[in-house]
């Protein structure tokens, strides 16, 4: 799975995600990623977010969406949001990994792998990349 | 500073010990490949739905990655991709389920959001709006990579052992797969 998420100079968010799904699936599986609000939502009053991993947990605990609502609604930053989300997963046995912009620019990359292919890039350019924990 | 993107490429069981220096400059290569393309959108004046779409079409072709040119394959040996798009401003969104002959699904995901009244599309009914959104469509072989094949036939035999080893595995109302780590892509 890849995803995407951006704050243009108009300070409008997006979200975007992508997968070939699971492996040896069947029966026409499909997991978070299309499912807004699961796998991929944007709101520019809160968060743009797009996750990774174990689709059936994130589509259960509505994982995205959570995210911004826990931002809007309880006032956690996009980080100890995205930490409550991953925790939440993590309980029910899942397992995966997000990416989480807000309306501020500020991040949160959260994940219980082993690792998450990941990268930010700031108003200047500046580019990192990473790939473990 | 001020964050403007952040991209992922999948999470899952990635160890440093397994990975060989090669492969990590080619993941790292296209990470950045993808950011940069994300980035120059956005510092040419774009929308970030512009920048967004661009830069997961970045990853999608990029056989590294499970989606797009990289995309595992089912039980049935068949890529089936899906893809979804969200505008904060408008909370208009689009999405592409279990299409298997777009090049880009989040480019059919958008096509979704922007033209038509819809939010999801699935199997050959999105593949046909793709088509007729002029949207570029290729032959299932697109899609087809060696490592990817390789992994399917690995899972299938795993499959095959574990179903004669454990008479467990099969029970009664579970007609579903199981999910290892090792299946996400």
């Amino acid at each position: 799975t890849v995803g995407a998420v951006a704050l243009d100079k108009s300070g409008n968010l997006a979200a975007a995600t992508s997968t070939g799904g699971m492996t040896n699936k069947k029966y026409g599986r499909i997991g978070d990623s299309p499912i807004i609000g699961a796998g991929t939502y944007a709101n520019n009053k809160t968060v743009a977010v797009s996750c990774t991993g174990w689709g059936e947990f994130y589509i259960r605990n509505v994982v995205a969406y959570d995210l911004s609502a826990l931002i809007a609604y309880k006032g956690l930053s996009v980080e100890e949001a995205g930490k409550t989300v991953i925790a939440k997963v993590d309980a029910m046995g899942g397992d995966g990994g997000l990416i989480a912009l807000d309306k501020d620019g500020n991040i949160a990359l959260p994940f219980n792998t082993e690792g998450m292919y990941r990268g930010t890039v700031t108003a200047d350019g500046k580019i990192e990349i990473y790939i473990y924990k | 500073g001020k964050y403007v993107m952040v991209i992922h490429g999948g999470a899952g069981t990635i160890l440093k010990k397994n990975m060989t220096p090669e492969k990590e400059a080619a993941y790292r290569a296209a990470l950045k490949e993808a950011l940069t393309t994300g980035y120059e959108t956005l510092q040419a004046g774009k929308t970030s739905i512009d920048a967004v779409e661009a830069t997961i079409r970045v990853l999608e072709d990029c056989p590294l990655f499970n989606a797009g040119k990289g995309a595992v394959f089912t039980h049935d040996g068949r890529n089936e991709m899906d893809a979804a798009i969200m505008n904060g401003k408008t909370l208009e969104a689009g999405a592409v389920a279990g299409v298997s002959t777009i090049r880009n699904p989040i480019s059919a995901a958008r096509a979704v959001m922007e033209k038509s009244e819809h939010v999801m599309m699935t199997g050959r009914g999105a593949e046909q709006f793709a088509k007729d959104a002029g949207l570029e469509i290729v032959d299932p072989k697109y899609f087809w990579t060696q490592e990817r094949w390789d992994g399917l036939q690995q899972a299938l035999k795993e499959d095959s052992l574990k179903s004669k080893l454990d008479h467990s595995y099969q029970q009664p109302g579970k007609l579903g797969i199981e999910n290892r780590d090792n299946k996400f892509g």
